[in-house]
């Protein structure tokens, strides 16, 4: 009756206020709380004390997307083509996954497919030689698909399980640099029938509802198989990730906790819902 | 965009009269969901709504308006009067060098604003130092230095030395021996909550007194924008705020979270990677950006 009915409301502002905080975006959050309103009329949830934990199982529910199968070619190594936007992690991450798969000793390369910027080829060297990867690299300024070539030639010549491509940090909306990334995925299609292993967009948790368009440009570009939230070592909740899941269906595969090495783990959907609390 | 989603409320208030609250209720909700939208944050776009409709109720409508439109132009003119006033100057010091300071959270872009900026001094006419005190990104120092080398402006050499606080000091000493000013130092990227890489700042600001803290912050940040730059500012005191990468579709929110809560003016924007891509800000500009 009447006080349960306020005491509900109450709750619930309290929880618009708590999801957008967390960057799930007002429209989403919206419909999230009109069904949660919903629920509590078909009696679904009995208690004003379970609400939050109904709302951590649903948004965990809508975090666990099928993992696509990653296809399981046995004829070529292992083949990683990461991207994103400027400064979100990507180079970072690709240190962190090198070194994730050398203590399961598998043989790395890394691919210095960022020609452009400043000390970009350097900084990836360094990651190489902190987990013992194998590295190709051109000039400074070379065509990126070029290194790209280079590296799958190299990464089956010389027997290695796994190659990581670097990109440089680009703007979704730079229409000659998503070209580019397109023209890259084209040349690693041409030496392996159905292209790249993996496609990982490296997003920023920090992002806010521009994350939404960056997952769907690159999605629609390159037809992404998974992200990698980086920065939830910050105080920022990544919340963009929601609607990018329930959208695109591209499930987040790692998280990123900080600048070392160790510092990736395995997405857990439960852990991030519940974290959004 | 936010007039296409007005113009069918809009079309239902027809005529003259006073604003009041209910024939602006409607608006209001719209334009709170384009504001949250665009990053802004949710406690100051609560306030933000809030003045507006004190601003608005009572007010009388304007010969050439609808009431729906009334409310857009004063938020309109509510959020250019918040964002603050153009700029694109550095505030030099009667003694110098001038010593600026860039800080932010990681990836947001400082070293390429630093290197920015001391392009855009040199075609001023100054002889600007940048000093390269990012000790633990790999290649950061690096980075800074081919930067510094593609303007010919002078990069302070670190020799190996891994204190940043000492490397600060030393870069000061030198730019006052060589007559450079002003000096831009380019520091690593950290999180507001890492307390032990936020002392460090600290004690880089007691050691050689900055005139001039630029937070630089990346126009796509979302609702932590307020505690992020309230946390700089309460650590450290900040002077102005670069907004990087506006050449996205990133609406821009975040510069008015982190304008209210630092009451600091946006002193440039970064509109993409090349040195020249630092352009002075233009509050009208962001407003309309941010309504969408
Ligand atoms: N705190 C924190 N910092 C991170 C994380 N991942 C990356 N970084 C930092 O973010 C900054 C940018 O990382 P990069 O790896 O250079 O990013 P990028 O996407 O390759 O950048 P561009 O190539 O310039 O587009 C660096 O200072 C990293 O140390 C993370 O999970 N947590
Ligand atoms: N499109 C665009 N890219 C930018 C802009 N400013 C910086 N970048 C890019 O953003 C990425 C990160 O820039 P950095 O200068 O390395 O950022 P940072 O803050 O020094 O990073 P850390 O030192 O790791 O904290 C690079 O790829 C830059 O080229 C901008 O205004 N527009
Ligand atoms: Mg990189
Ligand atoms: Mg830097």
């Amino acid at each position: 009756f009447k006080a349960k009915k306020v005491d509900e409301s109450l709750m619930i502002d309290k929880l618009e206020e708590l999801l957008i905080s967390a960057d799930l975006g007002v429209k989403f959050t919206l419909q999230v709380l009109n069904d949660l309103r919903k629920d509590i009329k078909e009696r679904k949830i009995k208690e004003s004390r379970e609400i939050k934990d109904f709302l951590k199982e649903k948004i965990s529910g809508m975090l666990t997307k099928k993992n696509a199968e990653i296809l399981c070619r046995n004829d070529s190594p292992h083949t990683v083509m990461v991207v994103g936007v400027n400064g979100s992690g990507k180079t970072t991450t690709i240190g962190k996954l090198a070194y994730q798969y050398s203590c399961e000793d598998k043989k790395v390369l890394l691919a210095a497919g960022d020609t452009f910027r400043a000390a970009a080829i350097k900084q990836l060297q360094i990651w190489a030689e902190r987990t013992c990867s194998d590295f190709i690299s051109h000039q400074d300024g070379a065509d990126p698909s070029a290194v790209v070539f280079d590296s799958m030639k190299a990464a089956k010549a010389r027997g290695k399980d796994i190659l990581i491509i670097d990109t440089a940090g680009r703007l979704h909306t730079n229409t000659n640099l998503m070209e580019q990334l397109k023209k890259i995925k084209r040349v690693i299609c041409k030496e392996m029938e159905d292209g790249p292993h993996e496609i990982l967009l490296i997003m920023d948790a920090t992002t806010g509802q521009n994350g939404l368009s960056q997952a769907k440009m690159f999605h629609e570009a390159l037809h992404l198989t998974g992200i990698v939230l980086t920065k939830l070592d910050s105080t920022s909740k990544g919340g963009i990730v929601v609607q990018i899941i329930d959208e695109l269906k591209v499930p987040v595969k790692y998280i990123g906790i900080g600048e070392g090495l160790e510092d990736l783990k395995v997405f857990n959907p439960e852990e991030f819902a519940n974290a959004l609390f | 965009n936010l007039s296409d989603r007005l113009e069918p409320i809009l079309k239902k208030l027809k005529g003259r009269g006073k604003l009041n609250e209910e024939n602006i209720r409607e608006s209001l909700r719209e334009i709170r969901i384009a504001l949250l939208e665009a990053d802004v944050n949710f406690k100051i776009v609560k306030g933000f709504i809030a003045r507006i409709a004190d601003k608005a109720v009572g007010s009388e409508v304007m010969e050439s308006l609808t009431p729906g439109h009334q409310v857009v132009k004063i938020v309109h003119e509510e959020l250019i009067h918040l964002l603050g006033s153009e700029s694109s100057q550095i505030t030099f010091s009667r003694q110098p060098p001038t010593i600026i300071l860039m800080v932010g959270l990681q990836g947001s872009g400082k070293t390429t604003s630093a290197a920015k900026l001391a392009k855009k001094l040199k075609d001023e006419g100054e002889k600007p130092f940048l000093v390269p005190a990012d000790v633990y990104r790999p290649a950061a120092i690096e980075q800074l230095n081919i930067l510094g080398e593609k303007l010919d402006a002078e990069v302070f050499a670190t020799n190996e030395q891994k204190d940043p606080v000492k490397i600060c000091r030393n870069a000061c000493a030198e730019a006052i021996e060589k007559g450079l000013n002003p000096i831009i130092i380019d520091t690593a990227g950290r999180l507001h909550v890492d307390e032990k890489l936020m002392k460090e700042l600290k004690n880089i600001k007691v050691e050689i007194e900055p005139h001039e803290i630029l937070l630089v912050a990346d126009a796509m940040t979302g609702q932590e924008a307020v505690n992020i730059a309230q946390s700089f500012d309460n650590s450290l005191g900040i002077d102005g705020i670069i907004l990087t990468k506006m050449d996205g579709d990133a609406r821009g929110g975040a510069a008015l979270s982190i304008r209210e809560i630092t009451g600091k003016p946006i002193k440039f924007i970064g509109v993409g990677e090349k040195l020249e891509a630092l352009e002075a800000f233009h509050p009208d500009r962001l407003a309309s950006r941010i309504l969408g």
